[in-house]
Order: C-alpha cells, then sequence, then structure tokens
C-alpha cells in the first residue's frame, strides 16, 4: 500500500520469450 | 525400425509406429504425420534423417549459427541417447511432452530440466541471471543492473520457499502451479492437429486411424 514500485516481471516470464524456447517454429516455415 | 537412413516409413513396421503411438498422445496417424515434419528437419542441411543442432536451430531461428544456451538445452532434452544427434523416436518422445493433453507433471519436469543449465537439480541463481542475460542479449533489450537484481530478487523470493538460493524440483512445482503461464511454452497447439499441417503422410501411411 502506498508503494511505487514498477510491477515487476517473473524472472522465468522474461526467459520464456526466448524464440529458442518456443517450438512452434517447427510448424511455421 | 526407426533406423531411417535405411529405411523409409512404409518399410516400418506397423507395430513400431503403434508402439510409438501407444507410448506418446499421438495416434499411429499423427506419428506418421510427425514423421513428414521430421524428414524435413532432418535433411534441411544434412540429409541424414537425423536432425543436428544446426538444423535445430535452423528450424527455430532461422540461422544455422550462432550459440544459444537455450538452443544446448532444447537439444540435450530431446537428445536422450546423448549421441549428437536427435533421432525420430526421441522426436516424438520430447514432442509428446508439449502435446495438448501431455500430463502438467511432465511440463514441469521438463521445463525444470530446460532451466537446470548446469543439472544440479536444482535451478540456481547464476543459471536465472545467465538465461535472463541471454533473453536479454536475442531481444536487444536493456534493463540496469539495480532493476535485473530485483526482478531476480522477486523471482527468489516467490519460488524459492526454504531460502537456501536455489529452487529445487519440489519448489519448481508449487511454483509453477501458482503461475500456470510460465508452462505456455510447454503446450503446442500444433500437435493437435499435424494430419492436417502434414497431409503428406497420406501417400506413405500403413494405417487407417
Amino acid at each position: 500500500k502506498g508503494s511505487d514500485s514498477p510491477t515487476i516481471i517473473n524472472a522465468f516470464q522474461l526467459i520464456g520469450m526466448s524464440s529458442f524456447l518456443d517450438l512452434s517454429g517447427f510448424f511455421e516455415q | 525400425c526407426f533406423d531411417c537412413r535405411q529405411n523409409s516409413p512404409r518399410t516400418c513396421q506397423y507395430v513400431d509406429l503403434a508402439r510409438l503411438a501407444h507410448d506418446s498422445p499421438f495416434s499411429v496417424n499423427e506419428v506418421e504425420a510427425l514423421y513428414e515434419l521430421f524428414k524435413k528437419l532432418s535433411c534441411s542441411i544434412i540429409d541424414d534423417m537425423l536432425i543436428h543442432k544446426e538444423e535445430l536451430r535452423l528450424a527455430l531461428f532461422q540461422a544455422p549459427y550462432g550459440e544459444n544456451i537455450f538452443l544446448d538445452r532444447v537439444f540435450d532434452l530431446f537428445d536422450e541417447k546423448k549421441n549428437g544427434v536427435i533421432e525420430f523416436e526421441e522426436f516424438i518422445h520430447a514432442l509428446s511432452v508439449f502435446h495438448p493433453n501431455a500430463p502438467i507433471e511432465e511440463k514441469i519436469d521438463f521445463a525444470f530440466r530446460l532451466y537446470d543449465l548446469r543439472q544440479t537439480g536444482f535451478i540456481e541463481r547464476e543459471e536465472v541471471q545467465q538465461m535472463v542475460a541471454t533473453i536479454l542479449m536475442e531481444s536487444d533489450m536493456t534493463l540496469s543492473d539495480e532493476l535485473l537484481n530485483l526482478i531476480i530478487d522477486k523471482t527468489f523470493a516467490d519460488a524459492d520457499s526454504d531460502k537456501d538460493g536455489k529452487i529445487s524440483k519440489a519448489e519448481w512445482k508449487a511454483y509453477v502451479l501458482k503461475h500456470p503461464s510460465l508452462l505456455k511454452n510447454m503446450t503446442l497447439p500444433y500437435l493437435k492437429d499435424v494430419t492436417t499441417a502434414f497431409p503428406s503422410f497420406i501417400f506413405n501411411t500403413e494405417v487407417e486411424d
């Protein structure tokens, strides 16, 4: 309450954004 | 049967296709359709019906060269025999985890092994730092060290319940059950419809599902 700290993204959410972890690339060529 | 350097799927015994289907969420026709995808991926650079790391990189990142820790881990997890190539059976085993109907425990386990870079049985802070640095580089994003540490501190405050500085498999399980969106990458909706995506399997099929 009253905190002005920004919403912090979870580290694993950030990591999950890697293209190398998105195997849908197999199907999108 | 799946020494595909010598055998075409037509020469494969139905029982082997059936075994792969039986041990996975896929039907026999879906296994055959995935064989069409496997053929395409495994012949993209070296035409030997085995997926090499460069071919995996090309499939996922449209570039055959360049080091990436995530690619290394994905490749290692697919390469069950640890012989430096992905065979068809290994391909089916790994993709099974990504099926929308695969048990969530398998997805949790696969993601844990993916992020346990040094394979110590724990996801350590240094590993998370390394992975975050990699994704920032990959996406040309910059974050201050202060914000980066804040993100990692908050993640560990939430995930590392015994506060020993590393995330055990049990802690990981509890954490992702609380944040199921972290498993989003572990499901490929495409796998529900592979026979439509690769209809050419019909020319080689051994069976009508």
